[in-house]
């Protein structure tokens, strides 16, 4: 998945830094400092519409669809995350003891068109 | 991408840097909070001592946790040593245990160095408060200890139950042969050292489940 640069209008990963302090948050979490939370954004043009950079089978099946039914559906596809992963958390619950689990599909990995 | 360019999915005039900034740092503590399963960041009133915290982060083992899996150290508060550290009471402010099932707990004490003879014989307790603020002792587990420092005493997890409040109490009784003997005149040895950053913590490993997950696994 491309990461987005500032002239690419297609479908792509932004990264975005958030730092805990930033948030007032240090207090009580203890690791890490900040997080990538990243989120998708850009155009899915109709030859696009299910490519997510990381199942091409599935793109190939659904551009076949396309070609075989009408060129241009009336629908249109959107730039939507296609892979997570979690983020290790350690952190001090309200009763001051350490707290240390696994956020599941925390941060955004890869993008693609629905 | 500042002002002027418009949202490349949606086509609306973007956000001005500063807007966007605040925007995402509210959706990043929504996103943190709803996956931590809390309405609110906690208020922490007593955070364990920095030398304590440091000490106890070392026995988390390092790498990531499995998925719905948690692992909890509990700091202690030590009430009733009255004559000496080995008859403390241990109390330990735990969110509630419900709807977890925690299948892995380790009690961490520091132990002093003993006579040259004796080895330390350890009983743990739980209190299990009864009706009416009646109560009694439960045996949770004995331990032999030859040597100082810190050592880390299996609890059995199944025993482990923390009142509806989340608080857990646990009662220790330790002596060596040498305080039989001298148990007469009063002058317990000191055994353990509870102060500091040698504070007693627990550690815990939980399975965090959703309520009624057991009827489903049933089911």
């Amino acid at each position: 998945t491309p990461t987005c640069e500032l002239e690419n209008p297609l479908c792509c990963r932004r990264n975005y830094y958030v730092d805990f302090q930033e948030l007032g948050w240090r207090d009580w979490i203890l690791q890490p400092e900040g997080y990538q939370l990243n989120y998708c954004s850009g155009k899915c043009p109709p030859h696009l519409a299910g490519s997510p950079g990381i199942a091409a089978s599935f793109h190939s099946a659904v551009f076949n669809l396309l070609k075989a039914n009408n060129p241009w559906p009336a629908g249109s596809s959107c730039c939507v995350p296609t892979a997570r992963r979690p983020l290790s958390l350690l952190y001090l619950d309200r009763n001051g003891n350490v707290v240390k689990t696994d956020v599941p599909d925390m941060v955004v990995e890869a993008c693609g068109c629905s | 991408q500042g002002v002027g360019s418009a949202c490349p999915s949606c086509g609306s005039p973007a956000l001005a840097l500063q807007a966007e900034r605040t925007l995402m740092l509210e959706l990043a503590k929504q996103q943190i909070l709803k996956g931590l399963h809390l309405t609110s960041r906690p208020r922490i009133t007593h955070p364990p001592p920095q030398a304590a915290l440091t000490r106890a982060l070392r026995r988390l083992q390092s790498g990531t946790v499995a998925s719905m899996k948690e692992e909890v150290i509990s700091f202690a508060t030590i009430t009733d040593t009255s004559t000496s550290t080995c008859s403390s009471m241990l109390t330990f402010q735990l969110s509630t245990l419900q709807y977890r099932h925690l299948y892995h707990s380790r009690l961490w004490l520091y132990v002093l160095p003993t006579p040259p003879s004796g080895t330390l014989h350890l009983r743990i307790f739980q209190w299990v408060p009864g009706r009416r603020r009646r109560g009694s002792f439960a045996l949770l587990a004995e331990h032999q200890i030859n040597s100082p420092g810190w050592h880390a005493l299996i609890l059995p997890s199944s025993g482990l139950r923390g009142e509806q409040s989340g608080i857990l109490k646990l009662q220790l009784d330790c002596r060596t042969l040498e305080d039989n003997s001298t148990a007469a005149t009063g002058q317990l040895r000191q055994h353990l050292d509870t102060a500091g950053h040698h504070r007693p913590f627990l550690e815990l490993k939980i399975q965090a489940y959703e309520p009624g997950a057991g009827r489903t696994r049933r089911r």
